[in-house]
């Protein structure tokens, strides 16, 4: 395996721009969030505010986890409950400039990382896939 | 990056064996199958038979498109349809002793690949997580 400087490169080099990344508004209501979910066929994607600041993850388990009752799905609740109460904060971020290698150490458990610049403001998602694909075309010369 | 030998070491090393991998039964109907996946919290999960033959995917992304309807999510479809009727056939398979370097390719689009013998009995999956994290391991000595 001759990586050279590839783990080395930007994340930047690397992301998918924010603006094809599919994600919904801190404001929006569960019934919305299944909604782009189904309609992207993502089941996950970032939460962002108006000023395209992130805040936190939205995923079809955590939206299904929170309508779940004791003997059935309860969807009744999809509209009552709101993305900010459900979604999850505890995310790692990345900078553009950080090198790849702390990227791929991010992917192990997460299936995409999401970069910001040094306000928050939310500019693209590093993937597992992405990362898998450059890691393969590195091991096959 | 010096991996040696790693990437030519058997996939069946690395798999999550099958009795340790959430699955539904090609009978069973959306509904059950959207509450394994709520309750493991996996968004997608094989479809096995009786003696344990693997026949293809269940995805919350797959259930949620074939009960969507013009305005909103028809949930009560859920009971009607059958996991056979919506699951991913077309779907790659790994065997045990095939090149880990063989799953890595495979790994690039699809989160994880089942791995089955040569009477199609499922023996596990591999998953994109233990693939990164021995990668990882390899380039950080
Ligand atoms: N429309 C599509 N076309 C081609 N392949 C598709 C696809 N949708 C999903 N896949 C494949 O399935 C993997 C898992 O998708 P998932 O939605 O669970 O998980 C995705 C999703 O949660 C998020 N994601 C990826 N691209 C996104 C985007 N443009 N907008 C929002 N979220 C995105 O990042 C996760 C990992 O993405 P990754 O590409 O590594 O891995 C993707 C990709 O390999
Ligand atoms: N209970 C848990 N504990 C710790 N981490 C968790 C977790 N559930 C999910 N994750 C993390 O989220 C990733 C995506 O999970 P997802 O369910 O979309 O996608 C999963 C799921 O569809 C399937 N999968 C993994 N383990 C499974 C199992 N024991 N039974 C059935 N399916 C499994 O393989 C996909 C890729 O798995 P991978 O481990 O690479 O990647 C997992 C893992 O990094």
């Amino acid at each position: 395996l001759q990586a050279g400087n590839f783990l080395q490169s930007s994340v930047g080099n690397f992301i998918i721009p924010s603006e094809r990344v599919a994600h919904v508004q801190i404001g929006n209501n569960l019934e919305h969030a299944l909604l782009v979910l189904t309609k992207t066929g993502y089941t996950a994607i970032p939460v962002l505010d108006a000023k395209y600041q992130l805040h936190g993850l939205i995923s079809s388990p955590l939206i299904l986890d929170n309508i779940m009752g004791m003997e059935r799905i309860e969807f009744e609740n999809l509209s009552k409950l709101c993305v900010e109460d459900v979604m999850n904060q505890e995310i790692p971020t990345l900078h553009a400039n950080d090198p790849l290698v702390d990227g791929l150490k991010l992917l192990i458990n997460h299936p995409f990382v999401c970069t910001v610049d040094e306000n928050k403001y939310f500019k693209g998602i590093l993937t597992r896939r992405v990362v898998l694909k450059q890691l393969n075309a590195y091991i096959q010369p």
